[in-house]
């Protein structure tokens, strides 16, 4: 953050949001806009780690405290802008990645998965930080609900095409309820008459325990 | 299954083309997809119950043998590139590889920290399988604090070797995986004495097994830690060693060494000694991934064949159509994508980094170290939540083992402290955002 408020140049891309200096949104027109869900996750971490920087620094000036004692004493918050930050990171890598998608529908349909995802950990737990920081408003986040529950019906129909995309063989799966065809009751009966248990039709712990206490 | 099938048909977007897109880079589908195909091919899958109705002791014997089959069956295939090997092998074991550790840790520490004498020595012994090795280096007392290892190796003048112990409890080698009956030799990371001074934590090649018998030699002590939460094919051992000697050339001598008088010279960065470690905590974000996107093709795949409730017609509804199971499963499926295309940058600029010069690599180890501890600690921990999520949504049956969610969540979970405890993880991304 030093290096951002002197100027230089930084040495990794994956912090360059850092340097930024937009501040103002305008939310609710900017909904359909994705580039607008990666700006607000890396405005809200730049804003906990300019705090952060801010905070050290006045500790540094009016303490006598290490810096280990200071980093212990804020690993709390340290831990939550690191989580942050790793939010900034995926959802830029996510979006990064599919705009460059070549076929539309297949685009149309990542766009929808990275809108969820943008919207579902928005509304997780972190929307405190968003709402601290002025980044949304109470209406904004109202709004985002019903844009999730839209967006799941939106890919409710692409749902079962959008795991057949993983591409994951049935013997990799290793699951009698994922299986590609589907049978899942007979892959659920056929597994449970393999269980060695079944191998005899009376299990030697009934003859050897239970059978006398019968019969007194 | 009919349900499915009308599923299939709703489908608006080519399904090969999203999959060829999303694992376009590092997953390499048709080389996947061949090479998983032509495991699964093997009759030796037709031999044995499944996993789950194995005794400890059985499900071990059966990995071991299908891991050796498997590494006779690539080396007939010439499977030869490591990425390929390891898809390879891990789709003919259940990924349970009874040699993992070995390829992907104790092989590349050799490429890695070995002079070109050791290299020669060793690869190819090690290649050929002709030892087995795995990468001691956690402790009884001592997990991510390197520094706090109290295993000692004090060279000997007269001998011209190493004495090698553990001289504590606290110092006993704890967790390696497929230490504890697979192992005959291992990479172990001890503090270096030599002329009365510590020179630090430097590799050691020690032979734990005879060749012949696979007795531990003496003043070894070796054998598994306790049950697990899952793993049960892990092996994960412990090991005591009691004043053991080795020869002075095995200590991995590419970035320090010990000559005969015992001086004790640093020829490269020591911060290339954990560069192992980054490389299986960057496989390890694409694991994770994989793992929640399966976890979420069972969930959704079953949630479109179960039926339950009635709608108001009277008629038995598909639990997908419920809201609330969308709102289950649709941020997982989301979340899956989002990971891949995570793990994909973060590949990409992890390969970048190995590709520079050494002393560029150093210049950008903390930010590749930083992203990936950040990754690790995140994939791992929100896709072992949803794994758990996708579970709760299959009812009953997803706490059958036979459903594989039970299986993926425990991975998951056993994800969140290995390689770096999660916590500690983000600590040092913290440290990093700060030092930026």
């Amino acid at each position: 953050y030093q290096q951002c408020e002197n100027g230089e140049e930084l040495i990794s891309p994956t912090v360059a949001y850092l340097k930024e200096t937009a501040t103002i949104f305008s939310p609710i027109s900017n909904i359909s806009n994705l580039e607008y869900y990666c700006k607000i996750f890396e405005l809200r971490a730049r804003r906990l780690i300019k705090d952060m920087y801010t905070k050290l620094l006045e500790i540094a000036a009016s303490t006598s405290q290490s810096p280990y004692e200071t980093f212990l004493e804020n690993s709390i918050e340290l831990v939550h802008i690191a989580r942050c930050h790793m939010e900034t990171f995926i959802i830029r890598s996510f979006y990064d990645k599919i705009k460059v998608t070549s076929d539309s529908s297949v685009q149309n349909i990542l766009n929808q998965l990275f809108e969820l995802f943008a919207v579902y950990t928005l509304l997780q737990n972190q929307t405190y930080d968003f709402v601290k920081f002025t980044i949304l408003s109470a209406d904004t986040i109202e709004l985002l609900k019903k844009r999730y529950q839209q967006l799941c019906t939106k890919i409710r129909p692409n749902a079962v095409g959008l795991v057949d995309a993983f591409d994951f063989h049935d013997k990799e799966l290793n699951s009698v309820l994922g299986q590609y065809d589907g049978d899942v009751y007979e892959a659920l009966l056929e597994r449970a008459r393999l269980n060695p248990s079944n191998k005899t039709k009376i299990h030697p712990a009934w003859n050897n325990n239970l059978l006398s206490l019968m019969k007194e | 299954n009919v349900h499915l099938l009308r599923e299939r048909q709703k489908t608006t977007f080519d399904i090969e083309k999203l999959t060829q897109f999303i694992y376009s880079d590092y997953f390499e589908v048709d080389a996947r997809r061949k090479l998983s195909r032509q495991a699964y091919d093997h009759p030796i899958h037709d031999t044995h119950l499944p996993l789950e109705y194995l005794d400890s002791n059985d499900y071990y014997e059966t990995l071991v043998r299908k891991s050796i089959i498997a590494t006779d069956e690539a080396e007939k295939l010439g499977i030869s590139d490591s990425k390929h090997l390891m898809w390879y092998l891990g789709a003919f074991t259940e990924e349970r590889v009874a040699f993992s550790l070995h390829l992907r840790m104790f092989v590349p520490t050799i490429v890695m920290m070995a002079t070109d004498e050791q290299y020669q020595q060793y690869l190819e012994l090690a290649k050929k399988f002709k030892i087995i090795g795995t990468y001691c280096q956690t402790e009884l007392g001592h997990g991510s604090d390197l520094r706090r290892l109290e295993t000692i190796a004090v060279f000997e003048h007269s001998s011209d070797s190493f004495i090698i112990d553990t001289p504590t409890i606290t110092a006993t080698k704890f967790w390696p995986g497929y230490l504890g009956r697979t192992a005959n030799y291992v990479i172990l990371m001890a503090q270096l004495y030599t002329n009365g001074k510590n020179c630090g934590l430097q590799p050691f090649l020690v032979q734990i097994r005879d060749f012949n018998t696979h007795e531990p030699l003496p003043g070894i002590e070796v054998g598994e830690i306790s049950g697990r939460l899952a793993h049960e094919a892990g092996d994960n051992g412990y090991l005591r060693l009691t004043n053991v000697r080795i020869p002075r050339n095995q200590m991995l001598m590419r970035l320090a060494n010990v000559d005969r008088n015992g001086n004790f010279t640093r020829l490269g960065d020591s911060r290339l000694v954990y560069a192992t470690m980054l490389t299986m905590r960057v496989s390890l974000c694409a694991y994770n991934a994989i793992l929640l996107a399966r976890a979420t093709t069972i969930a959704i795949r079953y949630s479109a064949v179960r039926y339950q409730g009635q709608n108001d017609k009277g008629n038995e509804m598909q639990i997908l159509d419920y809201p609330l199971q969308q709102d289950k499963l649709f941020p997982c499926l989301a979340t899956s994508y989002a990971f891949i295309c995570s793990f994909s940058r973060l590949n990409q600029i992890y390969e970048n980094v190995m590709a520079s010069k050494p002393d560029e690599i150093l210049q950008q180890l903390p930010d590749i170290h930083s992203l990936s501890a950040g990754l690790k600690a995140m994939t791992s921990s929100i896709s072992e939540r949803m794994s758990q999520i996708c579970r709760l949504s299959c009812g009953g049956h997803g706490y059958l083992i036979s459903s594989g969610l039970v299986g993926i969540r425990l991975i998951l979970d056993a994800g969140c402290t290995y390689e770096g405890d999660n916590s500690v993880l983000l600590q040092q991304t913290a440290k990093y955002l700060l030092k930026m």
